[in-house]
């Protein structure tokens, strides 16, 4: 269980401390409006209302208590800036900031965030390969490189077995799952033949990926 | 190469059409205003200024003709739900709408959107994970209750091989790396045993996942 302090309850906000709510966390929300306080009040541990860009109210928060603080102020990023440097000039542990725009990524991370999430062009970059790709079905970004993809199974393997192909000791990929007829197969013998027509769900390194599967992306 | 209609180039519309002229799709971008149209001029195939309601202008810009039609356009619900079914309506392969509220989902899918995206809530839900678990280090949703965590190694792991526990056979889980001082290692022996300190990256169904994990969330 974790205390998590979440500033500014717009639709990410919310949403945060609905998530965190579920998983059992501790939650302090704060807001400058009361309005946006009330319909969380059923979800948090505890809410206070001030202006987060004042170092009094922020020092008043305790904020080095919890394990993470999130800012969650959207549109005026001025206040989203000057809170993020607040907290960790007050010793709050981690903070996660929400950008709104490109440019205000690095200004964050070099003023006191220790990450920034942008949901705008973080799901448009998902949508657009979750949606747009020729072959690709599903997508997720894995962390240092890595992804794994719901593709087409590439023409190259048809009518071959995972043990010739030699998919984990020469490809250097990981089949998670093989879908045939709409039923997905998590446990396949390695002497299992591809067919025309069924769907794979890979995890490798971008390079090994891009290299053995059809991607057209 | 696919080809993409995109209305409405707030946040959303600008990255989804960066990411897909990256990939080398053919684009057409349509706003009601020119200021939206212009930071966009050199992504894209060909651009128009409109308004998405009307439903002539819908119909003169052929829409059937696109493999993939997106909705991007904010905070004006009824003009996005409007849009929507003048899509479908016109012959639209696949729409994809972004909501701004929870509530909006349901009116869009009923209403000529074939998904929907809405990135405040799935980065919040996301971000309330990857940032706030006990124990996992990192989280991928898949599609059908299946999931990617990244977790410390269970405690009753240390000091097994990966063929004493069973992992595939028995515990239906795929582990994709295995991380120990640092470094990701991808491909293991079978006969390879667990050591504290050691965090792996775990692909299964959600039940297995929350038996056999030490989730704490
Ligand atoms: N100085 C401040 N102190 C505390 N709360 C603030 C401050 N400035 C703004 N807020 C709050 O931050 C919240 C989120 O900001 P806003 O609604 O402008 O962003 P948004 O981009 O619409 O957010 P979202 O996209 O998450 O819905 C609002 O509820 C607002 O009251
Ligand atoms: N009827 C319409 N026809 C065409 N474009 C429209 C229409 N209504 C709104 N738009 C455009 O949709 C775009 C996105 O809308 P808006 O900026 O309100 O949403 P937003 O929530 O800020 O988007 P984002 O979060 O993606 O930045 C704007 O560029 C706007 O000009």
């Amino acid at each position: 269980m974790k205390s998590v302090l979440v500033i500014g309850i717009g639709r990410f906000g919310y949403h945060l401390i609905d998530q965190l709510n579920k998983a059992g966390d501790e939650i302090m929300a704060v807001d400058s409006s009361e309005e946006r306080i009330n319909p969380v009040l059923g979800m948090v541990t505890s809410s206070l209302i001030g202006d987060a860009t004042d170092e009094n109210f922020i020092k008043s928060l305790g904020v080095s208590n919890f394990d993470v603080c999130f800012v969650a102020i959207g549109d005026k990023f001025q206040s989203s800036l000057e809170t993020t440097s607040l907290l960790k000039e007050n010793g709050a542990k981690y903070v996660v900031a929400r950008a709104s725009r490109s440019v205000q990524e690095k200004f964050l991370l070099r003023n006191g965030a220790d990450s920034v999430v942008f949901p705008e062009r973080q799901l448009a970059e998902w949508s657009a390969i979750r949606y747009c790709s020729a072959t690709v079905i599903d997508y997720l970004e894995y962390p240092g490189d890595y992804s794994i993809f719901e593709v087409k199974v590439p023409k190259a393997w048809i009518g071959k077995s995972l043990v010739d192909l030699g998919i984990r000791n020469k490809l250097h990929l990981n089949i998670l799952s093989i879908r045939r007829d709409g039923n997905p197969i998590l446990e396949f013998p390695a002497d299992m033949v591809f067919m025309e027509g069924d769907t794979v769900t890979v995890f490798g390194a971008d390079k090994d990926l891009k290299k053995h599967l059809d991607l057209n992306y």
